[in-house]
């Protein structure tokens, strides 16, 4: 299983859709502070999930939609597909036919989320399900957000014995 | 599940030990198991990190540097894939604290790690940026609205400034 | 001792939207006191800090980047020293979040500020080393043992690998 | 006032007696990881009183102390003498006279730890007090640790009170 393409629209500071195409090895991502780097990381860990506000590093869920600027008006919607390609063992939901599929979360100002498997209506526990069976599983260890590499270190014991839970 | 766990364990022990060995270029490091009280549930127990850097005494993890503490947690995660791949990792400017030697090793070993799972760093450091298959730029030409740019090297180290 | 409180807030408050833009080159930021309760003492009541970066809209602290936090932090810190100027002042790898331009406005601020505080700065970015009034370089060539040498710029730079 | 000079014998990774002269201005520090920066940092803080292990980075107060390497062996005591000049109002102590003043602390494997002002013997609050009149005073915003900068921005709104207090 691997990310092919993830494709933004009104997450954050994406206010028109934006995509990035991931390539197999290292992909970088570069610019100057502020301009949306540490965005994209917490698009890649709503898409697959995400339930907490504050991992989101806001106050609400809301928070992700596009707020305006200056001169833009707030959206009323936050969508991201995330695109997975050579997707092994998705038997769980009748994909394992499909070599390729889109996963798609949206948030609405009313509150109201929804969730897509290749533009199929489905619940979040359905996505976690997905992506438990392709290994993607947990993502403790795979997403390691700004600042956060030492936490790992200063935590105490008993916080540690996570990362051992998670390979177990 | 008990036994699930000890394998876990040591199998990730094992690897971390070794992953150590290439980030430090030398000294030693060990996970241990440290059970709350006396005979409770191994399924209780907290992780310790003991780790000595090449020619130091061992020490507590508290008087470790700011740089010694990013490569350590970076040798467990590594440690974690080794033992349970996971199909892609997102880094965001992990390599901030390490100094030009320590980039170079962690840039090397991401490179190995490259080949199993796909990695997407967030960084400002020109080392990182020559090991990438594919470089993407950020701005916000329009105030407040990001956009996303690929780039070549020459123009990912002008818009990092290095 | 209310008195004392609410000048000194206002005085720092007044800075820190000068200092604020001086570092940000635009934008605007304030400092408010929110009591606890209705009618409480203002002695009691906390700190809040708004912020908006250029071009950007008004937003809670939380959503602001690693950079901008730090630039924020920083323009707090220096106003505090233009209402009480402390005669020396460490900072330890302060300028590690900020990407080029923000560490050329963050030093030449430190230059402005150096008249009056002496500064300690601990750092691996080049622009802050080539301002400094003097250089020294830690080095650990018996492993586990800290030796301090002058040094130049260049070799400055040699050792921070940049 | 300003700092002179800052001396250290067996503190942290400074086995040897080490002096840093500094200058009016800006002083810069550099050096690869682990090699001893922020153990400078630590020093000041010390010798200016600091009662708290958890500052220092340690679990107890004699952490400080040089604790050996693989050739040599941890040493008895840790001292830092830390040279300012140019003290005004520094009358509380009947040191206005001086236009230098060293203050100097030490702490013995023992626990024991000795408190000195141009070599003579006083108390940690003796420190305080002459620090209190130059100006020094607290050292909430003049000394800011690694990878804290962020936390004033971080902390909740009556954590950050502190620093309206410190200058009132
Ligand atoms: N819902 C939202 N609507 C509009 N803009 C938002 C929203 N949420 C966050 N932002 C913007 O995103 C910016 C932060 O982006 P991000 O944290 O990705 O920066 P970065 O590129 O990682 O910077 P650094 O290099 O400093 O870490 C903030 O300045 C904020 O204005
Ligand atoms: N009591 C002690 N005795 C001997 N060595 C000590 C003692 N306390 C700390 N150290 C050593 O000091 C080192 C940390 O130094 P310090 O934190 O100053 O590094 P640094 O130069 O700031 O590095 P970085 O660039 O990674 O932040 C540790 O590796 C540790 O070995
Ligand atoms: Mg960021
Ligand atoms: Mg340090």
């Amino acid at each position: 299983m691997r990310f092919h393409k993830l494709e933004m629209t009104g997450f954050k500071s994406f206010a028109d859709k934006t995509s990035v195409t991931f390539e197999p090895g290292l992909t970088a991502v570069v610019g100057p502070n502020g301009c949306g780097k540490s965005n994209i990381s917490d698009g890649i860990r709503w898409v697959l999930g995400e339930k907490s506000a504050k991992n989101m590093r806001g106050e609400k869920m809301e928070d992700v939609i596009f707020n305006g600027t200056e001169v833009r008006k707030p959206t009323g919607m936050a969508e991201i597909n995330l695109t997975l390609q050579d997707v092994e063992g998705a038997d769980s939901l009748g994909f394992s036919e499909f070599k390729e599929i889109t996963i798609t979360r949206r948030l609405y100002r009313s509150g109201e989320s929804e969730y897509l498997i290749n533009k199929i209506p489905c619940r979040l526990k359905d996505i976690r399900d997905l992506l438990m069976d392709t290994g993607v599983g947990s993502r403790a260890y795979s997403i390691i957000e700004q600042g956060k590499i030492g936490q790992i270190i200063t935590s105490k014991p008993e916080e540690r014995r996570f990362i051992i839970e998670e390979v177990a | 599940s008990e036994e699930l766990f000890m394998d876990a364990f040591n199998a990730i022990n094992e690897t971390f030990k070794t992953v150590f060995l290439s980030l430090f270029g030398g000294g030693r490091a060990e996970l241990q198991l440290v059970p709350p009280e006396e005979g409770s549930d191994v399924l209780d127990s907290g992780l310790e990190i003991v780790a000595q850097p090449p020619g130091k005494k061992l020490q507590s993890l508290l008087l470790c540097s700011g740089g010694e503490k990013a490569l350590i947690a970076a040798a467990l995660v590594f440690a974690c894939f080794l033992v349970k791949p996971s199909p892609f990792c997102v880094l965001d400017e992990v390599d901030a604290p390490l100094d030009e030697n320590n980039v170079q090793r962690f840039g090397n070993m991401l490179k190995d790690f490259a080949g199993k799972t796909q990695f997407i760093v967030i960084t400002h450091s020109r080392p990182t940026m020559e090991l990438a298959d594919a470089l993407y730029g950020v701005t916000m030409d329009e105030p407040g609205v990001s956009r996303l740019v690929s780039v070549r090297l020459k123009e990912a180290a002008e818009m990092a400034g290095v």
